[in-house]
């Protein structure tokens, strides 16, 4: 209120810091935290019911549990067995030590979708090509997963058996443009025709099951990571018992036009952060 | 020696230093000699409200970052997590005050701490930071 000195809740004397200094101390903080400067999410970020904040709220918790049961461990040297993360929330988190080795665990939201639906020729699938400009350097990925959510969908028996499968487009081909192919986004040509794919990932389940489906997509995360060309993205695959291609919008998958609490992200773990130097002054 | 160990009995009635079993870091106002406090854990708390940073940080809304303070004045008994080269600078510093300080009082161990935020990008991050946290004090 105007005085330089403001009295602290403590009763020590708190001196009011200048424009500058607040900046200055502001963007140490942000160096020690390993930021390069003061993120600026978009508004529409702040809307609670987004599915990744969600689960990464539930691992946050998860990780400052770990943090306290750790130290309570040291202070009693008493065992205490590590825990499975299970049933934390809907969705089911990474493994408790997947979790606990990593520095940094990024859910990446902003993806490119392309669906090969029922009004085109089998076999159907989606498409999600996911932005990782903002990815950490200097670490490694020990984890990543690709969450997406299943309604109960159209199904005549909800006990038929389905196989989602997930490939990493490893590459596509320069004529791959087939009859009312479109362009989609990141500067890349999609269309249909074939490409080459890399099995990540397979799960069987009921026509009826419903919530997350979480699918290992380590091996691609490493490959994207290693130059930003390899990110073609993944592409889902349904398939009956017999063999036959599903539409998986059909199936209950959602995709980027589903409610905002119920949409697919990735979630990648990275360990072992390079330590940061500090800059001299 | 025995005019020394004399005045050691001496100064141990008055210097009322704490039971070995209480640890710097648990929150009692334990006095060194002469009113000043050993060398213990005080609260610390870093807000990011009061940043201004919650509209990206998402948890915690801050964290107890602790801080040492206090006397490392001889004898350095065991609660002070004292290092051997800090028992024996205390001593040096009693002979020679002017020559040799006193040993500091400094974290001895420290945890991590984790953040969640958005990026730029709205993606969410979850970051462990190692080395914010002090958990216990000692004399180096």
């Amino acid at each position: 209120r105007g005085s330089s000195r403001r009295l602290h809740t403590d009763g020590f004397p708190q001196r009011r810091l200048s424009g500058g200094e607040r900046r200055d101390v502001q963007r140490e903080i942000l160096t020690v935290l390993g930021l390069p400067g003061r993120p600026r999410p978009r508004a529409r970020a702040r809307a609670p019911a987004a599915a990744a904040p969600l689960f990464m709220l539930d691992l946050y918790h998860a990780v400052a549990g770990e943090e306290e049961e750790e130290e309570e461990e040291e202070e009693e040297a008493a065992v205490v067995s590590r825990s499975v993360l299970t049933g934390l929330s809907t969705q089911s988190p990474a493994p408790g030590s997947v979790v606990s080795r990593a520095d940094t665990v990024v859910s990446l939201v902003n993806v490119v979708e392309q669906d090969r639906d029922i009004f085109s020729p089998k076999p159907y699938w989606k498409e999600f090509r996911f932005d990782l400009t903002q990815v950490p350097t200097g670490e490694s990925v020990t984890a990543a997963e690709f969450r997406i959510y299943k309604a109960r969908g159209v199904t005549r028996n909800a006990n038929n058996t389905l196989h989602v499968s997930i490939y990493e487009i490893a590459a596509q081909h320069a004529n791959r443009h087939g009859p009312g192919g479109r362009a989609w986004g990141w500067g890349v040509k999609w269309g249909w025709g074939e490409s080459d794919l890399f099995l990540l990932d397979v799960q069987d389940l009921h026509a009826g099951t419903e919530g997350w489906l979480v699918f290992d997509v380590t091996a691609a995360s490493n490959h994207w990571l290693v130059d930003g060309k390899y990110n073609l993205g993944l592409r889902l695959y349904v398939e009956t018992d017999d063999g036959h291609s599903v539409d998986p919008s059909s199936a209950g998958l959602l995709g980027r036009r589903g409610p905002r609490s119920k949409q697919p992200f990735m979630v990648t773990f990275f360990g072992g952060s390079a330590s940061t130097t500090r800059v001299p002054r | 020696a025995a005019r020394a160990s004399r005045r050691r009995q001496h100064r141990r009635n008055n210097n009322d230093l704490p039971h070995p079993n209480k640890l710097p870091g648990i929150f009692d106002d334990v006095h060194a000699a002469a009113g000043r406090q050993i060398c213990r854990r005080h609260e610390l708390y870093v807000s990011f409200q009061d940043l201004g940073w919650l509209d990206w940080v998402i948890a915690p809304q801050g964290y107890s970052a602790y801080y040492c303070e206090g006397e490392c004045a001889f004898p350095l008994d065991s609660c002070m997590n004292a290092t051997n080269h800090a028992i024996l600078q205390s001593l040096v510093h009693l002979m020679k005050p002017e020559a040799v300080p006193k040993a500091c009082c400094a974290p001895t161990k420290l945890s991590a701490t984790s953040v969640l935020y958005y990026d730029s990008n709205n993606n969410v991050i979850l970051k462990k930071h190692r080395n914010m946290v002090v958990k216990s004090c000692g004399c180096h």
